[in-house]
């Protein structure tokens, strides 16, 4: 579902601040994997999540979604790309504030299908319960505390059932018993649906729960471990 | 340096929707403690945390900070106080995106004295040493990883050595190592400077390491255990 070669992104490109974070990248996601990236705080995590996420570009390198090539295609067709195949969950929510918790969720599905469905309603409140967050459906996100914040952004990310879900740091602001019940919802989207999952997590417990680790330090693959 | 009596927390008072989430809390924090909140997501820790940082106001109830009690202050007074004695690291950091890192360590300092000493730069500096940021000073806080800007809160907040640092999961967006050392870091201003702490963390690890939990559960102090 994921393929990349040869994989580098640099920031401040052409000044003299230019910086290379991740210095070529060969990954192979097969689909319906449910992988592990670990590594430690600044090693290029997030970075590499946006590329394969297609929200920023590589500075050189392949990557293909789904079979396509990106390298040549316009951002008209990288977002047709991600709206279609990509459920994302962002290190820091980025929920839309003003808006409730059942509005965020169903959002992917207002922006794709230009109105509100009783149908995305349906899906996106029964994915509220199953985050924990049943009775909260009505407060506004900046109502929310942090651990809720990132609930919703997780609900909001498997709302489409996406083939494949990114999903950067989705426990850190929970505690043990809600981040198990988060991780069990995304290994039943993987087992049952059939999506990818590539979750970005500092705790051990989890990533040892996945079928592959792909450890990145400074900006490269220094290890890959299947269970 | 912390007393709560009775403290209530409610949202939306005076609204249909008006919710009560912390009911009654007794807490005393010792000079000098060292001490961590747990508590299931949504439980009412960061609520409880902003209230002792002087950030919100209690519905009803006592609260003191450094012996004086809060109740009659008005916002000036409750500024001064805040100022003066405590360290704030919050649950999504809070930083000034278009500022670097060492200008953010430097702000309380800069907002304090009114300029920027020579000083208050060498402490911000080696602050963002010791929480491993040596090379990132002139980074916009835009330009760090999650983990970067977690960091970069947390040296603000000990950049005045304050008597009381709250802190709200800081080491969510850690690996595990990091958040060694960042925990090894607070424990030293605790042990060197008499800072106590308040630290909120979903990570057992360093909830056990603690001299003391408090566990907080729907707005309740549900158990306190000490080491
Ligand atoms: N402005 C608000 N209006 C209504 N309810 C609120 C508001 N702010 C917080 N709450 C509610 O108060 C409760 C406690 O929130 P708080 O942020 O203190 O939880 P927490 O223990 O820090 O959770 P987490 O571990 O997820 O960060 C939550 O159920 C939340 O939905
Ligand atoms: N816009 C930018 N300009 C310059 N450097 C940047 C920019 N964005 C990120 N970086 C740098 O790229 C490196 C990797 O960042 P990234 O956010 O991918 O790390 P991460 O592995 O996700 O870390 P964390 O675990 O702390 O979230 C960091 O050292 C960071 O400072
Ligand atoms: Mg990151
Ligand atoms: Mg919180």
């Amino acid at each position: 579902i994921v393929s990349l070669r040869g994989l580098r992104k640099s920031y401040g490109v052409g000044t003299p601040v230019e910086t290379e974070v991740l210095h070529g990248i060969d990954i192979e996601l097969a689909e319906g994997e449910f992988c592990a990236l670990i590594g430690p705080s600044g090693s290029g995590k997030s970075t590499l999540l946006n590329l394969i996420g297609l929200l920023e570009r590589p500075t050189s390198g392949d990557l293909a979604i789904a079979g396509s090539e990106t390298a040549g295609l316009k951002e008209q067709a990288l977002t047709v790309l991600r709206g279609r195949h990509i459920g994302f969950v962002f290190q820091f929510h980025h929920l839309l504030p003003a808006f409730t918790a059942l509005e965020n969720v169903m959002m992917p599905s207002i922006i794709e299908q230009g109105v509100a469905t009783a149908d995305a309603e349906a899906i996106s409140r029964d994915l509220l319960l199953r985050v924990g967050l049943k009775g909260h459906e009505h407060k506004k996100a900046n109502q929310l505390s942090g651990g809720q914040q990132q609930r919703v952004a997780i609900a909001r990310a498997l709302s489409r059932s996406p083939r494949l879900i990114l999903a950067d740091e989705p426990t850190g602001n929970l505690d043990t018993h809600t981040a198990d019940d988060i991780f069990a919802l995304l290994r039943e989207f993987n087992r049952e649906r059939g999506s990818a999952c590539l979750i970005v997590t500092h705790d051990p417990r989890l990533a040892a729960r996945c079928d592959r680790r792909i450890e990145l330090v400074d900006g490269r693959v220094a290890h890959v471990s299947s269970a």
